[in-house]
């Protein structure tokens, strides 16, 4: 009887299932992965930076090697080679978090037609439930530039928009800057974390991102100029925002 | 230890032969002592379950991986547990247990002895990317409880 059931219950397992049984499957299985339905992404872009970067962490969370990194220095800020690749740090992020997440940017190419810096807002209220932010970063690639700047120095500056003036300028508050060469070619990575957890608590203050570049003389200079990529460059080059978590408490999945 | 059996074997007459319990458990203890009856094949095993996202239709949110082996445990937890199982502690108490009481106490189950994570990397509705660990999702292991 036991040879029969084992084979009764092979052949249950291998047989094509029912769409009755499929949808109960994928219910157990959203179920599983804490969702309340299936995700309907509208027609996903797989090749734009996010994913691209995103599929390296997941490749990077699998190689056993990787919980090494968790120990290793901090990698250099602006990282050459693969555009994508995910830093040490934030390797180290990874082997901490239980959850990691890329933000679309919500700007559209035509929102941006400023010549001298760069306008970015992401949506970080969908969040999902008993996560809490360790680390965010705001990437942006900066191409190598070959023209006559190649020697020449610039600096980068990231402000979070405290309030918008329809007859002035917006109120900033500056985030992060820093000195880069014109020959210089990978992502920067400016630290955001204290800023998304602002925007998570008070959705209504996200106002979004302004990037600026002045040259060595401290004027103001177009940041396509320096190579810095912004909404209307290579799909693949385009800045986003990655942050990581941490689940707060035990997730207790609902009674069905 | 159940008090009422020591009161029922006192108020028996005493006999010079040993006369062993009527029941099946007692010849199958018997049995499986020698390792006569025990079947490798009914022994608690991990089989596998592979889902597949893509046989689910989820390709269009769900990047990686394509599925996981998530296998499952089944199986019989039969005496002598060690010789062919992982079996815990409290399996080979509940087993003991079992002979003496086979009505009213079950058998040890197969089930899980070791778990392991997966990654799962997903699109949200808003074309946002998640890269979420999952804890215990896989049974690396089965074994006697």
């Amino acid at each position: 009887n036991f040879t029969m059931e084992s084979d009764l219950s092979s052949a249950f397992v291998h047989r094509a299932l029912r769409s009755q049984e499929r949808r109960e499957v994928q219910r157990e299985i959203l179920s599983v992965l804490g969702l309340p339905r299936r995700p309907r992404p509208h027609s996903p872009e797989r090749r734009t930076a996010a994913p691209i970067y995103m599929l390296e962490l997941y490749n990077a969370a699998l190689e056993p090697a990787a919980s090494g990194f968790s120990r290793a220095a901090a990698a250099p800020v602006l990282a050459p080679a693969p555009p994508s690749a995910p830093t040490r740090r934030d390797q180290r992020y990874l082997s901490d978090a239980d959850m990691v997440m890329s933000f679309v940017n919500m700007v559209e190419p035509d929102e941006d037609p400023h010549m001298f810096h760069q306008f970015h807002r992401f949506d970080l209220s969908r969040i999902p439930e008993g996560e809490a932010v360790t680390a965010a970063e705001f990437r942006v690639y900066k191409d190598f530039v070959h023209e006559r700047y190649e020697n020449e120095t610039f600096h980068v500056s990231v402000y979070q928009v405290l309030r918008e003036y329809d007859d002035r300028d917006s109120d900033l508050f500056l985030l992060d800057s820093r000195v880069i060469w014109a020959a210089e070619e990978g992502w920067l990575v400016f630290d955001l974390t204290a800023t998304s957890n602002h925007w998570i608590l008070h959705p209504g203050q996200n106002l979004g991102l302004l990037l600026v570049l002045e040259s060595a003389d401290g004027d103001r200079v177009n940041p396509r100029v320096a190579g810095l990529v912004g909404n209307q460059g290579p799909q693949n080059k385009q800045p986003f925002i990655v942050a990581f978590f941490r689940a707060t408490g035990v997730r207790l999945r609902s009674v069905r | 230890s159940a008090p009422g059996h020591k009161q029922r074997n006192q108020n028996r007459p005493k006999t010079p032969k040993h006369t062993p319990p009527s029941s099946q458990e007692a010849l199958r203890l018997a049995e499986a002592a020698e390792n006569v009856s025990v079947d490798p094949k009914q022994g608690c095993k991990k089989h596998e379950l592979y889902v597949s996202f893509r046989e689910l239709g989820w390709q269009d949110w769900i990047i990686a991986p394509e599925g996981y082996a998530a296998y499952y445990c089944e199986g019989e937890c039969a005496f002598p547990l060690n010789s062919y199982m992982n079996a815990t502690n409290h399996a080979i108490v509940q087993t003991l247990v079992h002979f003496i009481n086979p009505d009213s106490v079950p058998k040890p189950c197969c089930a899980p002895t070791q778990l392991h994570g997966i990654s799962v990397l997903y699109f949200d509705d808003s074309s946002n990317v998640i890269l979420k660990k999952y804890r215990n999702m896989v049974v690396r292991a089965c074994g006697c409880h």
